[in-house]
């Protein structure tokens, strides 16, 4: 919160853009501004209405270096934008770096990002030290479709403005902690010697030299993926990682996405009923890469680049009671299957299950 | 690329960190000679609080994951509660 608390007295306030920047279509920028508006008034009772006359509330304009607010810009880059606290006058006001590369996609930076930001402390947020909220300070991309406001930012606006008259509460997502018990994972996957787990848009990194465990947005490293990648496994011999989103599949050679992805996951030779794949790992020894799809999997035979005949086969009677495969991953000859908070270490030579543990047993906590 | 000499270095990176500090750590500059330890120590205390904020590991001085940090496009807003 802002120090002092500063509020809106009234639930029904008023927005005014008065100039645009010539780098993105009007029509663009007022669709970011509407849809940065809602991001705050799906969440609370809060409206906003567009004034055409001098008077609104919050005041948007695109500004250059010194615009006599006290807080000059600093060109490209740096300081992106800055919005002042609920009140008179200047109060609510947003004004953006006319020099930064705005864009309505990934490139440059996001206005729609960047405005939902600037206008939560125009409502009276402060900044968040949560990295997965849209009041942490620093700019980081998410596709505008998939965005959706996180539980920190909420559970804050809704502590100034009360909860949204909506009948449904409306929820978001909550910023995963290497160290909660309750942590599960969406796919897992070696990558040049570190384990990168996946979680919603997030990516948990562990270098074996390193203690701590890093989280980044899976759109820092690659803007182009989604977010919930489902599975995910590394192809050594050829230094490429294959991470599986319903029935596409990227490939990352080196840390880039190679050009011409995402393909069909039919081309690896699954039959058209398979929707997505839950979880992958490859045997470097013997170039097969298995394919975890609910109750069964598939073999894929790294060389020939087709499947074994024979499958799909019953998971249970190859791995034993491990149940579905959220995430698998395969590191020094033993391979690691991920079912909820549970993880099972696999031993393929005894062909048996010789460890039991919780699924953050990687992180050191 | 022509390497930059260190001691031009260090002053980039001690330029970059005061402004850093000043416009989002209510950083207050004191520019007389006589007092630079109290203001190092300052400066020191200010960088670990940005440093607890963002969840970087606290060692009061510039490393380069602070400097990286210190480095991201972000919003010209202090994080520091005291700004009005």
């Amino acid at each position: 919160f802002t120090t002092g608390n500063p509020k809106w007295k009234r639930k029904n306030l008023t927005y005014r853009i008065t100039n645009y920047t010539p780098k993105m279509r009007k029509t663009d920028v007022d669709e970011a501004v509407q849809k940065a508006l809602s991001v705050w008034s799906n969440v609370t009772p809060l409206t906003f209405q567009k004034s055409e006359d001098k008077e609104a509330d919050i005041v948007i304009s695109f500004a250059y270096r010194d615009h006599h607010d006290n807080s000059p810009f600093d060109g490209p880059n740096g300081q992106l934008a800055h919005a002042f606290q609920p009140g008179e006058g200047i109060g609510g006001d947003v004004h953006l770096d006319e020099e930064e590369a705005w864009t309505k996609d990934g490139r440059g930076y996001n206005l729609f990002i960047v405005l939902a930001h600037e206008l939560g402390h125009s409502l009276g947020l402060s900044h968040s030290n949560d990295p997965g909220a849209l009041m942490y300070p620093t700019y980081s991309y998410t596709p505008p479709n998939e965005f959706l406001l996180p539980q920190d930012d909420i559970d804050g606006i809704q502590a100034i403005y009360g909860q949204s008259t909506t009948a449904v509460q409306p929820t978001g997502p909550v910023t995963p902690q290497a160290c909660d018990p309750n942590l599960t994972f969406d796919a897992i996957t070696t990558l040049r010697g570190e384990i990168i787990f996946f979680k919603g848009r997030y990516m948990l990194r562990k270098h074996p030299e390193r203690a701590e465990t890093e989280l980044n947005f899976i759109s820092l490293f690659w803007p182009q993926l989604p977010s919930g990648i489902q599975a995910a496994y590394e192809n050594v011999e050829r230094d490429e990682v294959l991470l599986f989103k319903e029935d596409k599949y990227w490939v990352v050679r080196g840390y880039d996405i190679a050009p011409g992805y995402p393909k069909q996951i039919y081309r690896l030779g699954f039959p058209k009923t398979i929707k997505r794949v839950n979880a992958a790992y490859s045997d470097e020894s013997t170039g097969k890469t298995y394919f975890f799809i609910a109750d069964r999997y598939w073999r894929y035979d790294e060389n020939k680049k087709s499947m074994d005949h024979g499958y799909p086969r019953k998971i249970v009677s190859d791995f034993g009671k491990i149940g579905r495969v959220d995430a698998a991953f395969q590191k020094d000859g033993y391979v690691y299957f991920f079912h909820g908070t549970t993880q099972f270490q696999f031993d393929p030579r005894a062909k048996r299950i010789v460890r039991k543990q919780k699924s953050i047993s990687w992180f050191n906590c | 690329y022509p390497v930059v000499p260190e001691a031009e270095d260090e002053e980039k990176t001690l330029k970059l960190v005061e402004s850093y500090l000043q416009n989002f750590y209510d950083l207050q500059m004191d520019h007389q000679p006589h007092i630079r330890s109290r203001s190092e120590n300052h400066l020191a205390a200010k960088l670990k609080e940005m440093q607890a904020f963002f969840g970087l590991e606290v060692t009061g001085k510039p490393d380069p994951e602070t400097l990286e940090m210190m480095k991201k496009p972000r919003c010209g807003i202090p994080d520091v509660q005291n700004y009005v």
